[in-house]
């Protein structure tokens, strides 16, 4: 049930599915759940729409787990959306934010993946599409986003775990949430949420430019990161992708940020400095909450800041 | 189901620019299979390189030569993935 729920554990895809139709079913009035497409392997790519009525109304756009293999991110993306409807109401931030906005969030970014890092392979990060003429499987859905496509920050070669993909937008679930954004017309921000590095991004990845509001985003990631040190003083970086990481072209913040999403950012959540991808469970109820705070602080910022 | 006995994941500080080419030409031979999990963003920034037991000489051969610090950071990969799905059971088990 949805109390008896284990937040501090992983879980399957089903599980997850399952405790989405319950989170739905306890706050029907807050919480729906839309199918927004379909994987490569034809399972429903779901998110949960946190609204308090009004048609199109400015959107925030969370996503969790576009790498199959970053559980501690799905499991942070079930706390967060826990989270959600547990504040509102009770959390001046949260109730204001979404009395004003709806928040969409897709927890299960990557579902085919996920679900393989179950059965088969627990390190798989990519999609699980065939590639023509390859025996090696999937495409980095984080390198397939129609920004700076197909550069130098991405591979060509399909047995690379950050293969591009033959064309942007190839996969079927990049293509579901850009359909998705297109339509609704009103996303104001992106926040596309990975594991590991503890490090707070944003455009831009494929080209070395500042973005227009470098400075803006800047500033908020700034004192985001400083609010997150604040719970468990986990250290974060932050930055322009480019600058802090390297070039990495097609992601998810630059094809936002390119079409006219302001607040485009992509998280790296923490690690001990031991596990990698393979924190331990006890890790996620810290991951989470730690979290929380920035996600808050970027979330009020895109209230209070409209455009 | 994939195994990944005797796999591990080393964390590499390189110290300067050269040692961070000399990473990413490492990252470019296919046939090593290697992965990084954390990637190279600077000298004196942690990389984490996963590297499968076949490739595990070469690699600390590779890294010793050329003077590039790093330390183990999964002993064995596998054995961390058999003691998470041992949780994962348990913890199903307690919830019913």
């Amino acid at each position: 049930s949805i109390s008896t729920f284990d937040f501090a554990s992983y879980h399957t895809l089903e599980e997850i599915y399952d405790w989405m139709d319950m989170l739905v079913d306890d706050h029907p009035n807050l919480v729906s759940k839309i199918q927004i497409g379909q994987s490569y392997e034809n399972r429903p790519l779901y998110v949960l729409k946190f609204s308090t009525g009004g048609s199109n109304r400015p959107a925030i756009w969370l996503d969790t787990g576009i790498h199959s293999r970053e559980w501690i991110t799905q499991a942070t993306g079930v706390w967060t959306a826990n989270k959600i409807v547990k504040e509102y109401g009770q959390d001046p931030s949260v109730t204001a934010i979404l009395d004003s906005m709806d928040i969409f969030f897709e927890i299960i970014t990557n579902p085919d993946g996920f679900v393989f890092t179950h059965s088969s392979n627990r390190l798989w990060r990519k999609t699980r599409s065939i590639n023509a003429g390859s025996s090696c499987v999937g495409v980095d859905p984080n390198r397939n986003w129609d920004a700076g496509f197909g550069g130098s920050g991405s591979s060509s070669d399909p047995c690379s775990e950050t293969y591009r993909g033959p064309y942007a937008h190839s996969e079927s679930e990049v293509k579901a949430i850009v359909d998705f954004i297109r339509s609704h017309g009103n996303v104001k921000s992106v926040i596309s949420i990975h594991s590991y590095s503890q490090m707070l991004l944003f455009p831009y990845g494929y080209k070395r430019t500042p973005a227009a509001h470098h400075q803006e985003l800047n500033e908020l990631a700034k004192k985001a990161v400083s609010d997150l040190a604040a719970m468990y003083g986990t250290k974060y970086a932050y930055g322009s992708v480019a600058d802090t990481i390297y070039l990495a072209d097609g992601t998810t913040v630059d094809w936002a940020y390119d079409n006219g999403v302001k607040y485009s950012f992509t998280f790296e959540l923490r690690d001990t400095g031991r596990y990698g991808f393979l924190l331990p469970s006890t890790q996620i109820i810290p991951t989470a909450t730690e979290t929380w705070p920035a996600l808050l602080d970027i979330m009020v910022h895109v209230l209070e800041h409209p455009y | 189901e994939q195994l990944f006995r005797g796999d591990q994941v080393l964390r590499i500080t390189a110290s300067n620019e050269e040692q961070i080419t000399l990473l990413r030409v490492l990252g470019e031979q296919a046939e090593l299979q290697i992965d990084f999990w954390r990637d190279l963003t600077g000298p004196g920034h942690p990389a984490d390189l996963w590297v499968p037991f076949p490739s595990l000489q070469a690699v600390k051969i590779f890294l010793e030569f050329h003077s590039i610090s790093y330390s183990v950071m999964i002993e064995d990969v596998q054995a961390l993935l058999d003691e998470e799905k041992k949780n994962m059971t348990r913890s199903r088990r307690i919830q019913r």
